[in-house]
C-alpha cells in the first residue's frame, strides 16, 4: 500500500505542476 | 503532551520489538524469508519513487518562487494603474 | 518515576538488541540474500522518509494555492481599474483578444 500511496502522490504533484505552468503562461497573457 | 511524546516514544519502541519478533522464526519458515526478501525489492522500489516524488516537490517549491515573483510584480503594475487613475 | 521510566528504556533497548543480535546469529544471510533486521530498519526509515515528503508536499501545495488565488485578485481589480480609465478618458474600450479571453476563462 505503501508503493501504492507514494505512486498516487507522486501522480497528484505531477498534476499540480502541470497547472501551474499552465497557470503562469496564463498571466503572462493577461500582463501583456 | 510531553507524557503523550513518551508513550509514543515507548510504544514505538515495542512495535520495533513486535516487528524484529514477527522475524524470529526466520530460519523455520522459508516462505518467511521469501516474503522478507520480497519486500526487500519493494523497498527499492518504493525508494526509487520517493526520490522522484523530492525532484517533483523541489521542482513545487520553485515554481512557488517564480509565482510569487509574478505576484510582486503584477502588485506593481496594479500600483501603476491606480496611481494613473 | 522518572528511573522506572529510564529503566524501562534501557530494557527495552535491551530487548531490541538480543532479538537482532539472535537473529543474525541463527540465520546469517548467505551472499546476496538481504539481513532480515536490515530490511525492518529500511521498512521504518522509508515509512519516516515518506510521511516527511507529505509534509513537505502539502505545505508547497497550500503555498502554492494561496499565492495563485492572490495573483487572480490582483489580475481582477488592475483589469477593473484598466476598462474604468478607459471609461474616463474616452478611449475605445480595447476588446480582449481570443487569447486574453481563453486565459480570463482559464484563470477564473
Amino acid at each position: 500500500t505503501l508503493k501504492d500511496d507514494v505512486n498516487a502522490l507522486l501522480d497528484n504533484a505531477r498534476l499540480e505542476s502541470q497547472e501551474s505552468t499552465s497557470f503562469i503562461k496564463a498571466t503572462k497573457v493577461l500582463m501583456k | 503532551s510531553d507524557l503523550e511524546q513518551l508513550c509514543s516514544y515507548v510504544n514505538e519502541k515495542i512495535e520495533n520489538i513486535k516487528k524484529t519478533l514477527s522475524i524470529r522464526n526466520l530460519g523455520q519458515d522459508p516462505a518467511l524469508k521469501t516474503t522478507l526478501s520480497k519486500i526487500g525489492d519493494e523497498i527499492i522500489t518504493v525508494n526509487e519513487l520517493l526520490n522522484k516524488f523530492e525532484l517533483e516537490i523541489q521542482y513545487q517549491e520553485q515554481t512557488n518562487s517564480s509565482l510569487k515573483e509574478l505576484c510582486a510584480s503584477l502588485e506593481e503594475e496594479f500600483k501603476d494603474v491606480d496611481h494613473l487613475n | 518515576m522518572e528511573d522506572e521510566f529510564q529503566k524501562a528504556d534501557s530494557d527495552l533497548d535491551y530487548l531490541q538488541y538480543r532479538l537482532e543480535y539472535e537473529i543474525k546469529t541463527n540465520h546469517p544471510h548467505s551472499a546476496g540474500e538481504k539481513n532480515a533486521v536490515a530490511i525492518l530498519k529500511e521498512l521504518s526509515a522509508i515509512k519516516s522518509r515518506y510521511q516527511a515528503l507529505c509534509a513537505r508536499f502539502k505545505a508547497v501545495s497550500v503555498e502554492q494555492k494561496e499565492t495563485k488565488s492572490c495573483i487572480c485578485a490582483i489580475l481582477n481589480k488592475t483589469m477593473t481599474m484598466i476598462r474604468e480609465l478607459q471609461k474616463q478618458t474616452n478611449l475605445e474600450l480595447t476588446l480582449l483578444t481570443e487569447e486574453e479571453k481563453a486565459v480570463t476563462e482559464q484563470l477564473k
